[in-house]
């Protein structure tokens, strides 16, 4: 463990708070899109399958169990809790998302570091995080103007993986062998699909307005 | 000895 790696699990852990606490407090999931919210559901449900039968740690199987609930439960609120789900934008959330699924796991079972079960639905979650804000950019886009928490929500989560960059930079250079090409460049798609909307937030953010 | 390359990030 390193310090960006670190800053990277609290950054994303922030990120996921911050949404929850926008859903749970105000019962308002506004600007906000399910769609990313199901297809991250889908990350981590793909992701963490080994945490029955891999320990790393206990801060790891922590987190992975706050990851896989709070995605979970912030995909329940916004589709049956009935207060959150009247002021979901189904209008404007209809980025078709189902379509970024297949390829991403076309493209798992053609790339991948091993050929197993684990490790193919592992990769195939390393890709889909890279397109899963999409859904959120796009409704983003749609809706112009966004409320700070959302805007905060969507800063957080896109800052953790630029975090986790520099953790694997730091790790090439202190750990022998370390080298996840697949793992290194999907993170960097990732990042780099938030760098418009860091432009702008830093835009706003300096302006002290809201992020339009 | 190859242990499994385990994930040890989230």
């Amino acid at each position: 463990m390193n310090i960006f790696r670190l800053a990277g699990d609290m950054t994303h852990l922030a990120s996921v708070l911050v949404l929850l606490l926008k859903i749970h407090t105000i019962k308002s999931c506004a600007g906000v899109s399910l769609r990313t919210q199901e297809l991250y559901a889908i990350v981590f449900a793909t992701r963490y399958l080994d945490i029955f039968t891999s320990f790393v740690s206990v801060y790891n199987t922590f987190m992975k169990l706050v990851f896989l609930g709070s995605s979970f439960s912030i995909v329940w609120y916004m589709r049956y809790h009935k207060a959150v789900h009247r002021t979901y934008d189904r209008e404007q959330d209809t980025f078709r998302h189902w379509f970024l699924v297949l390829p991403c796991l076309v493209l798992a079972l053609l790339i991948h570091e091993k050929f197993t079960f684990l490790e193919v639905l592992w990769t195939f979650s390393l890709y889909l995080e890279a397109v899963a804000i999409l859904p959120q950019l796009v409704l983003l886009q749609r809706t112009r103007n966004i409320d700070n928490l959302t805007g905060q929500y969507i800063f957080l989560l896109g800052g953790y993986r630029g975090l986790y960059i520099l953790n694997w930079i730091y790790r090439y250079f202190t750990e022998p062998h370390f080298v996840h090409w697949i793992t290194w460049i999907a993170g960097l798609v990732q990042t780099l699909l938030y760098a418009d909307f860091f432009y702008y937030y830093f835009l706003r953010f300096i302006g002290g307005r809201g992020v339009e | 000895q190859d242990q499994p390359q385990k994930h040890d990030e989230l």
